[in-house]
């Protein structure tokens, strides 16, 4: 076994809120030593069997890792980039044979399709969009929104990804005028499509038509939200956003996500639920996930925090390990894993 | 949360803001 391939290290026990639900399984070792920036999990053909990988991005790098036997994974495949870094994975929901990733500095500047062909006919990579892109969401049907900014105004475009990795088919949505943060896609309404804006405000498009449904402020105390989840029930919308400019100390704990409840019918909106790290505990947002009813976040104090949504409360701490602060965390989506980076290019499977 | 506050809620809202909307 070479390097590449994983291995479990001993890391230290955690006396910390049921570290029983958090099972270390694998760690997944990058040889280049170059700058770790994101993890996803997706579904890949090999030899006919479709398998649950887990993609690694560094600076200049995407990889591939296939599973071996149970916890192990071996690397089979890498996209190099020499001129643009690797910014983030763009995680497609319900694909196979497909990553996409975001490339830039500061800004995204190019978003590619990354494809695995043996054969000379095709390339591996696929130039989807270029420009000066602000937020990127992968939705459901092969399909990417993209929000980019022209000299006048603001484009928001959906493109379909065919087989071979070029774009089938384009769609604009009605633009917007401030800028877009991020966008989510409205669990259980597949025509729905929300955005969170830099002006504290939430806005809905209908993706068959491309209308721009409504325009709904969120208050000053949502300043420079991300969304993270979004799910309508009862002719009410529920929002689960996070807050990196948040302030570290409110009266019941720091506040890291919220729940809020919006009625699009009036754009009025409230507080339902605030996620807040246990007492003694101290940081804010600097990067997350929600998957279902859970939410996951890379702590300013270098911490993972994992909350139940439904319970309202901190489940699970995983303190910095190896002297090295945690740099971001995704759930899995094609699993029950809890995928955990470290800068220096170490993955955990948790 | 009181619901009150958010005012008369419709279940079909998506379809009813669709109608409303400019094409």
């Amino acid at each position: 076994h070479s390097i590449e391939q994983t291995e479990i290290t001993d890391v230290p026990a955690y006396d910390t809120l049921n570290p029983g639900n958090l099972q270390l399984v694998s760690k997944l070792k990058n040889p280049s030593g170059s700058c770790s920036v994101d993890v996803s999990a997706t579904w890949w053909e090999i030899a006919g069997v479709k398998e649950p990988c887990i993609v690694t991005a560094c600076e200049y790098a995407v990889s591939l890792w296939k599973p071996l036997d149970i916890w192990q994974w071996e690397k089979m495949y890498s996209w190099h980039f020499t001129e643009i870094p690797v910014l983030q994975i763009v995680p497609m929901p319900d694909v196979c044979n497909l990553v996409c990733v975001a490339l830039g500095s500061l800004e995204i500047r190019e978003i590619r399709a990354l494809l695995c062909f043996s054969d000379a006919k095709n390339e591996n990579q696929v130039l989807l969009n270029s420009g000066n892109i602000q937020a990127v969401l992968g939705l459901t049907k092969r399909r990417l929104v993209s929000s980019s900014r022209t000299l006048c105004d603001q484009q928001v475009e959906i493109v379909t990804i065919a087989e071979d990795g070029g774009s089938k088919e384009k769609q604009f949505l009605m633009p917007v005028e401030e800028t877009i943060q991020t966008f989510a896609e409205v669990q259980g309404m597949q025509e729905a499509l929300l955005g969170t804006t830099i002006m504290n405000n939430i806005v809905i498009w209908n993706l068959k038509t491309g209308q721009l449904l409504k325009k709904m402020p969120i208050g000053d105390s949502y300043q420079a939200s991300i969304c993270h989840k979004a799910y309508s029930e009862m002719g009410l919308l529920f929002v689960v956003l996070s807050h990196p400019c948040a302030k570290e100390k409110e009266p019941s704990g720091s506040p890291v996500f919220q729940l809020i409840v919006i009625n699009p019918k009036t754009a009025l909106s409230m507080g339902v639920m605030l996620y807040c790290l246990p007492q003694g505990q101290a940081g804010r947002f600097l990067e997350g996930d929600v998957k279902d009813n859970f939410a996951a976040a890379v702590l300013t104090s270098g911490t993972i925090a994992i909350w139940d949504l439904l319970l309202g409360h901190c489940t699970a701490l995983l303190p910095p390990i190896s002297d090295q602060n945690w740099s971001f965390v995704k759930w899995s989506g094609t699993d029950s894993h809890l995928l955990a980076g470290q800068k220096d290019g170490n993955i955990f499977v948790y | 949360c009181n619901q009150a506050d958010l005012g008369p809620i419709s279940i079909n809202w998506f379809e009813e803001l669709s109608s409303e909307a400019p094409p």
